[in-house]
């Protein structure tokens, strides 16, 4: 395994997002997870909708909650193609669900995988690697206040309540750690990205991973 | 509509003011985290918590399994 992997290095993530008042990380967690793995099966790297996730996962609650889980199980049962955020743009509240023709551009997915990885944080490593960038469920009540470096305290497993997106990570100095995309804007954290230590299972990163089959 | 009064919502900015110091209180090196101001420390952790943190975990933890193949080994 490399010390140091990065999707950003192949131009294969998005930009990030800011999710407003509207608490649909989960949304922002799956939709960034798709838009990369598509990139990766070698489509043009492209905004998607997650207002279209928002308004028509009917397993979730919009922008009061739902699960990385569910929105991908509802992808993979109705075969819904997201289309571009340019025709479907985010609004930050849950709307009614737009249906568009089957024949209109945009991207499905053939399947989806989730592991607890909480004890085998190498595997996860090679999953990153091998698949794309992975979705996760966190424990982010510290991140209120995060402006930059590496989590290493004050973040507990087993309290998961955030989803996010994992892009990559870093050994090569003393503390290796998960390189994190957020959805709260370019002007939180690290450009918008989080550092979160490897090995620990800190803030629960490891514990619910899911990813897209494309 | 709805919001604190103003002074109220000083009282949230000074309780972040000293969570802030607690957080920073464990820092050992200059690659641990560091917490101060940003877009949220006018909010109380009751505030946030509410408004962004409503991802949950799916409810039948049965679903995920851990490691059972080597992914390296994958094309």
């Amino acid at each position: 395994l490399p010390l140091q992997f990065d999707w950003r290095d192949k131009n294969l993530v998005t930009g990030v997002k800011n999710q407003l008042d509207c608490g649909a990380c989960w949304a922002f967690s799956i939709v960034g997870a798709i838009e990369s793995a598509n990139a990766i099966s070698g489509n043009p790297l492209e905004d998607l909708s997650v207002q279209q996730v928002i308004d028509c996962s009917y397993l979730d609650r919009g922008c009061n909650g739902g699960s990385t889980d569910s929105a991908l199980k509802w992808l993979n049962q109705t075969h819904t193609k997201l289309v571009r955020s340019s025709e479907y743009p985010f609004k930050a509240r849950t709307g009614t669900c737009h249906y568009f023709p089957p024949t209109e551009h945009g991207v499905s997915i053939n399947g989806y995988e989730a592991y607890d990885f909480s004890n085998y944080e190498e595997e996860m490593m090679k999953l990153l690697i091998s698949v794309g960038p992975l979705a996760v469920i966190v424990d982010a009540v510290s991140w209120q206040d995060y402006l930059g470096g590496i989590i290493q305290h004050h973040c507990s497993s087993g309290h998961s309540n955030h989803a996010v997106l994992v892009v990559g990570f870093d050994k090569t100095g003393d503390t290796p750690y998960w390189i994190v995309k957020n959805s709260w804007g370019t002007s939180w954290g690290v450009d918008g990205y989080v550092h979160v230590k490897m090995g620990e299972n800190v803030c629960g990163i490891a514990d619910f991973v899911t990813f897209p089959v494309m | 509509a709805g919001s604190l009064p103003s002074q109220e919502r000083y009282q949230v900015f000074l309780k972040s003011l000293e969570r802030h110091r607690f957080l920073n209180s464990d820092a050992r090196d200059t690659s641990d985290a560091h917490y101060g101001i940003n877009q949220f420390s006018d909010l109380s952790v009751e505030e946030f918590t509410n408004i962004y943190l409503r991802s949950h975990p799916p409810r039948n933890k049965d679903y995920y399994v851990p490691k059972k193949k080597a992914f390296g080994e994958k094309s």
